[in-house]
């Protein structure tokens, strides 16, 4: 009988035209879903979803994960061993914006609040996050004439409940950071890793958040801040970065994501609220911060 | 007759085509012997690079060539190999084929994805490319 399937697993795959999309070669012969045997790379080309339509990212999202990619893996695609991130997956997600801001506010300057929403599907059960920052990048490297102090605050939100159950008051918490813009930044970082954690954690992948900025009155005196504010890019609705250790077999485990295999992820403190470093220093704060954690 | 003895003498030992040092090479080194060649890909070929942005190339690499009967050293083998080595040259077993060339090691990959929701994602795998070859 094995012979016999072999013949006719042959067979059918001869009658495939010869010039089919090579992932439809990979699709079930049989019509039984067998992707639990693929890791979710070849899941997906399993399951054909390879030449499905997909929305493109935004450009600086995907400009921005460029970057890190180079950061991560050399040219043939080999991770990097001196890194010092505890994570094997990055998620980059855009929001769905609910609410437009309006114009700066001239008396307090505040810049009125957004809504986000974000639907995190794709992060997997055996994903567990290590960090997650809500990411503000610039299309280009953005100067101010002094530094900038701003207050943000963010308010996660329960997702709507559906008609039918009572509305209940807005479940919410307020995380304010404050933080200082510099000259010469391409993205900022807002770390929101302990709002996410429980989310993440209980399975919840619809996150509703709403955002807004309070910079320093006094800032504003001078004409040159004032204009710098009023372009001020933070007016771009940010990306969520997920960073996340993947628990699964075919997933890569370096020495140091061995250490935080099956433990609950333990995320960088908080107190340093926003953390708009290149990669690069994050990434050698990260180094002392395992070494002292060693 | 000494003519007869001449003429013999005249004939050349070996055919004038015969190469004595590729007649000895046999010995020293089997052909094509158990090793890891490259097989650069790139997305494109598989029309994939709609949604894998990077690596560009990927060279999974694959393992080809016979295995020699000392596989021990050469490879790491396990006696196993050997024993079936003999099994098959000793034909004492037709159904018993010759100790297969394979992948011994491997080591990750880093790849970019769009995922279909338009959410972009760094994933690393394990063995995706084969580093070491060993007969089993």
């Amino acid at each position: 009988f094995q012979a016999a399937r072999g013949e006719s697993q042959i067979a059918a795959l001869a009658e495939l035209d010869s010039d089919a999309e090579p992932w439809s070669l990979l699709q079930p012969l049989y019509g039984k879903d067998r992707t639990g045997l693929f890791p979710p790379l070849f899941k997906v080309l399993y399951n054909g979803q390879g030449g499905s339509p997909r929305l493109q990212p935004d450009s600086r999202a995907l400009h921005y994960m460029k970057r890190l990619y180079k950061a991560y893996a050399t040219k043939e695609g080999i991770p990097k061993t001196n890194r010092s991130h505890l994570c094997n997956t990055v998620r980059l997600f855009t929001p769905y914006v609910k609410h437009k801001q309006t114009p700066m506010d001239q008396v307090t300057g505040t810049i009125v609040s957004v809504d986000l929403l974000f639907n995190l599907d794709r992060v997997t059960a055996v994903e567990h996050l290590v960090k997650s920052v809500l990411l503000y990048t610039f299309n280009n490297s953005v100067s101010f004439p002094s530094a900038v102090k701003c207050i943000y605050n963010l308010v996660m939100k329960k997702p709507e409940s559906s008609s039918k159950t009572p509305p209940r008051a807005p479940h919410s918490f307020t995380f304010n950071s404050q933080f200082e813009f510099r000259r010469k930044y391409r993205w900022v970082e807002v770390d929101v890793t302990t709002l996410l954690q429980p989310l993440v954690a209980s399975d919840k992948r619809n996150i509703h958040m709403s955002v807004n900025f309070t910079c320093m009155k006094d800032q504003l005196q001078h004409p040159s801040a004032q204009d710098g504010l009023s372009d001020l890019p933070l007016l771009v609705p940010p990306s969520l970065l997920l960073y996340l250790n993947d628990t699964s077999a075919q997933a890569y485990h370096s020495r140091y994501s061995l250490h935080y295999k099956g433990r609950p992820s333990q995320a960088p403190d908080q107190k340093k609220g926003l953390s708009a470093y290149p990669l690069g220093e994050e990434a050698a704060e990260g180094v002392r911060s395992s070494r002292h954690r060693r | 007759s000494q003519k007869a003895v001449n003429r013999e003498l005249k004939k050349p030992l070996v055919p004038a085509s015969f190469n004595l040092s590729e007649y000895f090479k046999q010995f020293l080194f089997p052909q094509n012997e158990c090793e890891l060649h490259d097989f650069r890909l790139s997305f494109s070929q598989l029309k994939w690079d709609n949604w894998i942005v990077a690596p560009h190339r990927y060279n999974p690499r694959y393992c080809k060539g016979d295995c020699p009967r000392a596989v021990g050293h050469r490879y790491g083998s396990p006696v196993h190999t050997m024993v079936q080595n003999i099994i098959y040259e000793k034909k004492l077993d037709s159904a018993v084929p010759r100790p297969s060339c394979v992948p011994a090691k491997y080591s990750p990959l880093s790849v970019l994805t769009i995922e279909p929701d338009g959410s972009i994602a760094y994933k690393e795998y394990e063995d995706m490319i084969a580093t070491k070859c060993t007969c089993r």
